[in-house]
């Protein structure tokens, strides 16, 4: 299997105002397409439930390709590093 | 900071300015995403500061050197550090490569100190660099608060993860900031709007909707056309300028002729020493004087002074040569450069003087000409006020958009270049907790100090509508009326690419009299023109969207500018301004017309009463030509009694589908 790299899953404006319920959904998601709720919680780096909604994971291509084909999801996209100006 | 305030028009000592009738930002909150922060810092002394605002939802995160109990005030009211995007990268434990880190909110780079203090900093007085620039250095908006997020680690010069950078999006927005200051950028070519791995787009495009402005540098990858950065509409983005100070140092040659180069050296005058130029015999006499690949002779440069020359721009020939000078044993350099006013010491106090190519010749025609060419190199003065012109800076970002070209980038610049602010002691440039930077990262806390001074004054303003005063009401001529030039090679006079509306005027921003404001639903008329899905616009908004049958234009996005990348016979846009001045009063639009065109306004006479506080109007740009050129440059003025309300215009003529850009 390939490597796993962070990538970020970009799911738009939050769907409710309550944070526990946003993180446990992204866990759900994630848990689908990794096969566990432990091995999720392993990959999962970030939760984004205030502003938005989406979720940053360590992922394998083909795990990033089945999330991205998931409803809901706008986009999964990988990290990428910034410098500073 | 020391003169950038005065630059700005906001002394002070000025009884009547925006800084004194807006509080000096009371009670705004600005975010920094940034290397963190240095909280002993007097910057962040929270001296007669009133209590946390009370719609603060943040907090401070304890960490390594970093205790919030101790280190959090009233002043910096929140910190919290994000890593975890880039250690899940790039493997735990973070390796610095050599250089200090903190796992928590204190800042080891130096970076996030200098931008949140030019932010935000308070009044500090007598502070210099090695007694140069001397004054009091202070935040444009000394009572604002500070929420410091820690996005950026120090691992080869400052790296930022998009992960990261979303999280303290994410947070920040939850937290209650009211300003966010970005002095991150990526690298060309740019990810599109809606892509995540540009954090900063999307993260911004929550954070506007939610009615946080959102400022960033738009890079250093300047003077090249199409090199600038953060160019969403939503986001007001940066560019840099020089200010009415100046560094002379004096060089005076053997023969008593004296140049003036530009320095930072405070070190010991050397008195008269040998003046040497390597010049290698041979078919190129000149490859030996190249700055960057000096080869030196010990025997005929200990001792002495060495000229050199460089194409480079950038600081990095000035460094290697001043490290091959003192290995040498000389005693002091002179690089004859592209003129750029950046300025660094050189290790060691070591004397290294730039001028410019026109003087470095002159220096070198003294030393072919004489037997015994001597020189004295003497130490840096600080000049202010109106004898210095300020520039764009060589290498701020310049436009236009290589995203959306009608969409100007940069909005608006400030002073960027040797900007004194507080600093981490583990700052390599630091003196005395204080260092001079450069970057257009140092001009983007001056607008975020100065969007801070207007959140205070109009509390109800929308980022767009922060962003349109701004922009409108920006300076480009120099209060003589001589234009505001670029640096590059060759200068030549700025137009909006280099700087956007141009250089920021506070005082005329806090009264601009009439708004280009823009809502959540014109940044979706913006992505539905881009081609962006239905779906993922849908879902960016939360809410269906759909985008208008018959395809709109992006010329009419409500923009504070006109942009027009492919006008070929004739180009009809429209604007709604909104009256934010007296409520019965009269504009007239004044047009300045770019080359080869003419330039119509239906109606050009706007009347605002009582009920009236919003008008729309037409502008048509038609071509006189019929020829693909590059950009010309005008405007379009509405002037009442008291404002003038300037928008850039930008046309392209394009008969023909150009295979390269002719900006």
């Amino acid at each position: 299997e390939a490597t796993s790299k962070v990538h970020i899953v970009y799911l738009g404006e939050k769907q409710h105002d309550d944070p526990k319920l946003i993180t446990n959904s992204h866990h759900e998601m994630l848990a689908d397409v990794v096969g566990s709720k432990e091995l999720a919680s392993q990959l999962m780096v970030y939760s984004y439930k205030h502003g938005f909604s989406g979720f940053a994971a360590k992922l394998t291509e083909s795990q990033a390709h089945k999330l991205a084909e998931l409803p809901g999801v706008v986009r999964v996209i990988p990290n990428s590093l910034h410098k500073l100006q | 900071t020391t003169r950038s305030w005065d630059f700005l028009g906001l002394s002070s000592h000025s009884p009547v300015n925006a800084l004194q009738s807006s509080s000096m930002g009371d009670g705004v909150i600005i975010g920094v995403f940034d290397t963190g922060v240095w909280p002993e810092s007097k910057a962040f002394r929270d001296e007669g500061l009133g209590p946390i605002p009370s719609r603060w939802k943040g907090v401070c995160k304890s960490g390594k050197m970093f205790n919030a109990a101790l280190h959090c005030s009233k002043k910096i009211i929140g910190a919290r550090w994000y890593i975890d995007g880039f250690l899940a990268e790039y493997g735990k434990p973070l390796n610095a490569s050599g250089d200090l880190e903190f796992l928590s909110s204190r800042d080891a780079n130096g970076h996030g100190t200098h931008t949140a203090s030019t932010a935000a900093g308070a009044f500090i007085p007598n502070v210099s660099y090695k007694g140069l620039g001397l004054g009091t250095v202070r935040g444009g908006a000394p009572r604002a608060r500070l929420a410091i997020y820690k996005v950026c680690w120090n691992v080869h010069g400052g790296q930022c993860s998009s992960a990261d950078m979303l999280k303290a999006f994410d947070e920040a927005i939850h937290d209650g900031v009211d300003v966010l200051s970005i002095s991150i950028g990526s690298s060309i070519p740019l990810f599109s709007d809606t892509d995540e791995r540009d954090g900063i787009a999307t993260g911004s495009f929550h954070a506007v909707s939610k009615g946080i402005t959102v400022v960033c540098g738009a890079a250093n990858d300047g003077p090249s056309a199409q090199t600038v950065q953060n160019t969403a509409p939503w986001i007001l983005t940066v560019a840099a300028s020089t200010m009415d100070r100046s560094f002379p140092t004096p060089i005076t040659l053997g023969n008593n002729k004296t140049f003036l180069g530009q320095a930072t050296f405070r070190g010991k005058e050397i008195g008269f020493r040998g003046l040497v130029y390597p010049e290698a015999p041979g078919l190129d006499p000149n490859a030996a004087g190249v700055c960057q690949s000096l080869s030196l002779n010990v025997t005929l440069v200990a001792g002495k002074v060495v000229l050199c020359f460089t194409s480079m721009a950038r600081r990095s020939a000035v460094a290697s040569a001043a490290e091959a000078v003192q290995a040498a044993g000389g005693v002091g350099l002179i690089v004859a450069k592209n003129p750029s006013d950046v300025l660094y010491p050189c290790s060691g106090d070591f004397p290294c003087v730039e001028v410019d190519f026109e003087i470095g010749t002159r220096i070198l025609f003294y030393i072919r000409s004489t037997r015994s060419p001597e020189v004295k190199l003497s130490d840096t003065k600080t000049i202010v006020g109106n004898p210095v012109l300020p520039k764009v800076a060589y290498f701020s970002s310049r436009g236009p958009n290589s995203i959306a070209p009608a969409i100007l980038k940069p909005d608006i610049t400030a002073p960027g270049v040797n900007i004194l602010a507080a600093t981490s002691p583990l700052d390599g440039f630091e003196d005395n907790g204080y260092a001079m930077h450069s970057g257009t990262s140092m001009a983007t806390p001056h607008v975020s100090g100065i969007v801070a001074l207007l959140k205070s004054l109009h509390p109800d303003w929308s980022p767009a509508a922060i962003k349109s005063a701004l922009v409108t009401t920006a300076l480009s001529n120099h209060p003589s009326s001589y234009p505001i030039f670029a640096e590059g090679s060759p200068q030549k006079p700025a137009n909006p690419f280099d700087f956007g509306g141009g250089i920021a005027n506070p005082n005329g921003a806090a009264d601009p009299g009439l708004l280009y404001d823009m809502d959540t639903a014109d940044y979706l008329h913006y992505l539905c023109v881009m081609g962006y899905s239905h779906s993922s616009i849908s879902r960016l908004t939360g809410h269906p969207t759909q985008c208008h049958s018959v395809k709109q234009s992006i010329l009419d996005i409500n923009l504070p500018s006109i942009t027009i990348p492919n006008l070929r016979k004739s180009i009809t846009v429209t604007r709604t301004v909104t009256n934010v001045g007296a409520a019965n009063s009269t504009y007239r639009a004044v047009i300045e017309a770019p080359f080869g065109t003419n330039v119509s306004i239906k109606p050009d006479v706007l009347v605002f009463r009582n009920q009236t506080k919003k008008m729309n109007f037409t502008v048509t740009v038609t071509a006189t030509h019929q020829v693909n050129t590059g950009y010309y440059f005008g405007s379009l003025s509405w002037r009442d009694e008291v404002h003038v309300v300037k928008s850039p215009l930008s046309v392209r003529t394009e008969m023909l589908q150009p295979y390269i850009s002719d900006n």
